[in-house]
């Protein structure tokens, strides 16, 4: 998962 | 993960436990509209779809599982139990929030960050994440009466969005390239709806005097 996409957030 | 988002997360949290501890212990869910959490719960199940397939870190995946379980536990409480669906009120929360789906469904359809089906109902919830206080906003003007609790929901509900586009313009500052525009327009929208309620919130904070929406 590619951290700086926004995914990564809730 | 920085600090507003940490927050953000944590008013989030805060609001949903601030609804099941009113819902649990009272056994009331007067003031509450089912058809918001309803829509919440349906946001939480089409952004998440990712659960089991991609692990970003245990926070992330504990953050879910406990917005999952504690936004269908509230639609169970209130549709389902005994003694707290008796204090809904149906007459009320009539806000028809299937002309909320479609619309938020359709446009994700039209713009999405790329067409895939994870990726445009991940948008079909940020659309409707926006809009899902609409029922709850406007049941609170009905019943113009706002018990401290559900005052406290909202608020908290609201604070997180902000907390959230606080979050955003700092990864757009330190990130390169962090640019999400779906995001942020809809987490602009959701938060501009809860202003005139955190105006009013505000006031009567201030005067010290019991929250009242105008009709």
């Amino acid at each position: 998962i590619n951290a700086d996409s926004v995914k990564d957030e809730l | 993960m920085n600090i507003f988002r940490f927050a953000g997360d944590m008013t989030h949290l805060a609001s949903v436990l601030v609804l099941l501890l009113k819902i649990h212990t009272i056994k009331s869910c007067a003031g509450i509209s089912l058809k918001t959490q309803e829509l919440y719960a349906l946001v939480f199940a089409t952004r998440y779809l990712d659960l089991f397939t991609d692990y970003i870190s245990l926070y992330n995946t504990l953050m879910k599982l406990i917005f999952l379980g504690s936004s269908f536990s509230i639609v169970w409480y209130i549709r389902y139990h005994k003694i707290v669906r008796r204090s809904y009120d149906k007459d009320q929360d009539t806000f028809r929030h299937y002309f909320l789906v479609l619309p938020c469904l359709l446009l994700a359809l039209l713009i999405n960050e790329k067409f895939t089906f994870r990726e445009v109902m991940w948008t079909f919830s940020l659309y409707l994440e926006a809009v899902a206080i609409l029922p709850q906003l406007v049941l609170l003007q009905r019943t113009r009466n706002i018990d401290n609790l559900t005052g406290q929901y909202v608020f908290l509900l609201g604070a997180y969005r902000a907390l959230y586009i606080l979050n955003w313009i700092y990864r757009y500052f330190t990130e390169p390239h962090y640019v999400h525009w779906i995001t942020w327009i809809s987490g602009l929208v959701q938060t501009l709806l809860y202003a005139d309620f955190f105006y009013y919130y505000f006031q009567s904070w201030k005067n010290n005097v019991k929250l009242e929406l105008p009709a």
